[in-house]
């Protein structure tokens, strides 16, 4: 599923 | 956090130090393209607005302040400071053909129509083209100098080890966020010709030249 989880990537 | 992802983080942190170190000891910004790293430096202001309202680790807001200075830090060694040595000759790329179509691409197809993601969503397709000027510089120029091969293979592994942690994040977190993916892969391909030849050529020591 798509789910934009907090942006914790760079 | 996985090591895919440490990786690609130390790949992007290399490759912005080797281009720094270049320009800085050649004292001079020959074969580097000015426009992708406006973009870069774009990318990151976008990307990172988080920075003051979301804190989420020490290693996070560390590598972002890193990212957003040494990119502006970059153009000031480019614009400024060795101006008289950038090639704007061949450094010919339209970037509006890039910024505008992504710009709008981003309001179209995001997770969620609010500014923070629309400019994320906006970072995340401006990078997957942003090297286009850079490798459209060295196809004019026919060859790079190796330390700018290296930077440019650094930048490059980067996004490809970060597909590597999408994988990893869809099979072990469930998280896969369709947008990255597609973007982060059409940043990889762009690479790929660069990758055979950097392969094939830098490292039997010789330098990168494109056939004529």
């Amino acid at each position: 599923e798509i789910c934009s989880m907090p942006k914790d990537e760079l | 956090m996985n090591v895919f992802r440490l990786t690609g983080d130390i790949a992007h942190l290399l490759a912005i130090i080797l281009l720094l170190m270049k320009i800085w000891k050649t004292r001079s910004c020959a074969g580097v393209s000015g426009k992708s790293q406006m973009m870069f430096a774009l990318v990151f202001t976008t990307r990172y607005l988080d920075l003051i309202t979301n804190f989420i680790s020490l290693y996070n807001t560390t590598m972002k302040m890193i990212f957003i200075a040494s990119s502006y830090g970059t153009l000031y060694l480019m614009f400024l400071k060795f101006r008289a040595t950038y090639d704007s000759n061949h450094d010919t790329f339209r970037m509006e053909f890039l910024v505008v179509p992504v710009a709008g691409l981003s309001f179209l197809v995001n997770h969620d129509f609010s500014p923070l993601e629309i400019l994320w969503t906006f970072s995340i397709y401006l990078e997957s083209v942003a090297i286009l000027p850079q490798l459209f510089m060295i196809s004019k120029t026919g060859e790079a100098e190796t330390i700018t091969s290296h930077y440019l293979f650094a930048l490059g592994s980067y996004r490809a080890l970060y597909i590597l942690n999408w994988v990893y994040r869809f099979y072990f977190e469930g998280f896969f966020d369709l947008i990255a993916v597609v973007a982060g892969c059409v940043q990889t391909v762009l690479y790929c010709d660069f990758f055979y030849l950097y392969i094939t050529k830098v490292w039997k020591g010789k330098k990168l030249t494109l056939p004529a």
